[in-house]
């Protein structure tokens, strides 16, 4: 609703445990063709625990009214194998009912690596103990997530929301012009520019290979999102127009050893620009998922 | 990219406090082994086709 583009998916509990509940979200064409997502929420509604429930937990387990709701993301593997990889977690009051947002981007980054759009975002989401110990409270026993038994009207369901921006609008465009002039209003792009080692006077006589580089530099401005979307989410800075993908520089040098020079090779991290993107400071940089 | 940061990189990587300095004399006669310039060719070419992701 506060993001441009905006998406809601209904889930469903396909299957629920005392305390593991797995939640499926059909995926597919919910995320728009060259977009990035920003941010995916699970919104999960926790039921009022009745009062006579509670007066019990108070007489037996007064130690605390605490239990800790942990999401993780699954993958059923070709073979039948599954992995699990932790998303997000946090205590929640059996005290309180209402809606319990989770930040579960990861897991939908997660979801496209695999490129399948066809098969659906499962999340596995388990209500445990707040700790473990002999002291440890019960009220984990308590947490009801609606809606186990559907409310009938959908109140209650599972939701995730997807915030996106549509990247034709608020990414950069690859290289630039090479006719056009750099100006304030030039939407980020990647520039060539070329380093001459030669001239430099501190690689004089010892830096062999290679004579210069195209190192590319990412130039121009980015389109920033709506204010609503700032408000949401103030930890994001503005997007600027920064190396998204950078590849190594691999260099001969000759350095004297036992008073005699001596080539050899070194390999310079993240010296050549190969992306340029628009990106957010403080937005998630997403794992990559291991094959 | 500036100058202060490519040599700030080499001499990291190289695991030295500052830049050598050597005389066009030390340089002149040298001849860089033939395994070490492989080496160097393999690197620039998996340099092109290995990208690290940013920030």
């Amino acid at each position: 609703r506060f993001s441009q583009n905006f998406r809601e998916v209904a889930g469903r509990f396909l299957v629920s445990q005392a305390s593991t509940h797995l939640l499926v979200f059909i995926m597919e064409q919910r995320l728009p063709p060259n977009s990035e997502l920003v941010q995916a929420v699970l919104r999960l509604f926790q039921e009022p625990v009745p009062q006579a429930a509670l007066r019990r937990h108070e007489r037996l387990s007064p130690r605390s009214d605490w239990a800790r709701v942990t999401v993780e993301w699954l993958q059923v593997r070709k073979d039948g194998s599954n992995r699990t990889a932790l998303i997000d977690s946090r205590l929640v009051s059996i005290r309180e009912s209402g809606w319990k947002a989770f930040d579960v981007t990861e897991a939908v980054n997660f979801w496209q690596q695999l490129s399948r759009p066809q098969e659906p975002l499962l999340l596995q989401v388990s209500v445990q103990r707040e700790h473990l110990g002999p002291l440890a409270s019960s009220a984990h026993k308590l947490v009801r997530l609606a809606s186990q038994e559907p409310l009938g009207n959908g109140q209650g369901e599972p939701q995730l929301e997807l915030h996106t921006l549509n990247l034709r609008d608020f990414g950069a465009q690859g290289n630039c012009d090479a006719e056009a002039p750099v100006t304030q209003g030039t939407r980020c792009c990647r520039q060539e520019m070329y380093i001459d080692l030669q001239g430099m006077k501190w690689a004089e006589n010892w830096v062999l290979e290679p004579p210069g580089f195209l190192a590319y530099e990412c130039v121009g401005t980015c389109q920033q999102p709506p204010e609503a979307l700032t408000f949401k989410w103030p930890f994001l800075g503005p997007r600027q127009c920064i190396a998204s993908e950078t590849t190594s520089l691999p260099m001969i040098v000759s350095i004297k050893e036992g008073g005699r020079p001596r080539p050899q090779v070194v390999s310079l991290p993240n010296m050549r620009v190969q992306k340029c993107s628009c990106a957010s400071d403080g937005a998630l940089v997403p794992r990559k998922l291991e094959p | 990219m500036t100058e202060e940061q490519i040599l700030g990189s080499l001499l990291q990587q190289l695991h030295l406090g500052e830049a050598p300095v050597l005389d066009k004399s030390d340089v002149e006669e040298l001849v860089t082994p033939a395994h070490v310039r492989a080496q160097y060719v393999a690197l620039l070419k998996r340099s092109h086709e290995v990208r690290s992701r940013g920030k």
